[in-house]
């Protein structure tokens, strides 16, 4: 939302290359292990980044019942 | 159930496509699974408009935010055709519904089911490979930086917050894992899509899972 500075998008930067430094550090030697870094969201803050692309809302949903069929609404 | 499953092997999944800086991943999602649920019925694999689902699903937010089950009842509810995306492309912003004929051509739905899986990883796996890809909620904070690889660590069930596709699993390998599709275009993750760990409810994948009928 709005222009953001060099100095705002240098400082997000910063604080992305650090984080994936500590996100990479736990289980280095675990094949097959998701990998972070560098992408096209390293440039914004994680508030920034959630405040843009994370905005599902969620409300219960019923456990499923494997001994129930799964309910369907309106299907006949 | 084979070992391992995934609908774009059947090219009933389109591709992968770019939200912006909107914030409709609950559209993306509901759309994909009703493009594949036609496909998956034999009908040409095809973009259906998100846009229409974005600026005409008066229970959710546009690019504000929104619910897929509030998209779902919606769709359910009013039986509106989605239109191909060509005829009502996506523009990134929300805007005034537009509305069409009754002999426009659309795709509608029968129904939805939504279900609470965690702790069931195994019966969801059951539900893809019987009904098609699933619209899944996830925590989505540590993705911001995901680069490839299976995500089964720094990712808890805790908060769901953006809505992806589940096409596919894989438990071939030693750690099995869910193949997710995203909606950040093809430069993210694993030409836009995700793996993520199988068991243990990684990211909060089986907490809130919907599947279409059509």
């Amino acid at each position: 939302t709005g222009p953001r500075s060099r100095e705002q998008q240098a400082a997000a930067f910063r604080e992305s290359l650090n984080r994936h430094r500590y996100l990479n550090s736990f289980f280095p030697s675990e094949n097959s292990t998701a990998i972070y870094g560098i992408n096209q969201f390293s440039y914004l803050f994680p508030a920034e980044f959630k405040a843009t692309y994370l905005r599902s809302k969620t409300s219960r949903f019923p456990k499923y019942s494997a001994a129930v069929q799964m309910s369907i609404s309106n299907v006949s | 159930l084979p070992l391992r499953f995934d609908w774009r092997d059947k090219q009933v999944v389109t591709q992968v496509r770019n939200q912006q800086t909107c914030g409709g991943c609950w559209a993306f999602s509901v759309v994909g699974v009703v493009e594949s649920a036609y496909a998956i019925k034999g009908k040409p694999l095809e973009d259906l408009s998100v846009q229409q689902v974005i600026d005409c699903s008066y229970n959710n937010y546009g690019c504000n935010g929104g619910s897929t089950l509030n998209a779902l009842n919606w769709l359910n509810k009013t039986q509106v055709k989605l239109v191909r995306d060509s005829e009502y492309p996506f523009k990134a912003q929300s805007g005034l519904c537009h509305y069409f004929s009754d002999t426009q051509s659309g795709f509608s739905i029968k129904g939805y089911s939504a279900h609470d899986f965690s702790d069931q990883e195994d019966e969801m796996a059951k539900a893809l490979f019987t009904f098609g890809p699933l619209v899944g909620i996830v925590d989505a904070v540590s993705w911001q930086d995901y680069l490839g690889g299976i995500i089964q660590h720094h990712c808890s069930s805790g908060e769901a917050n953006h809505a992806v596709i589940i096409t596919g699993f894989d438990k071939t390998g030693s750690t099995p894992y869910w193949i997710v599709r995203n909606s950040w275009g093809s430069s993210w993750g694993v030409d836009g899509y995700a793996y993520v760990k199988m068991g243990g409810n990684i990211c909060g994948i089986a907490d809130f899972v919907s599947a279409v009928f059509v």
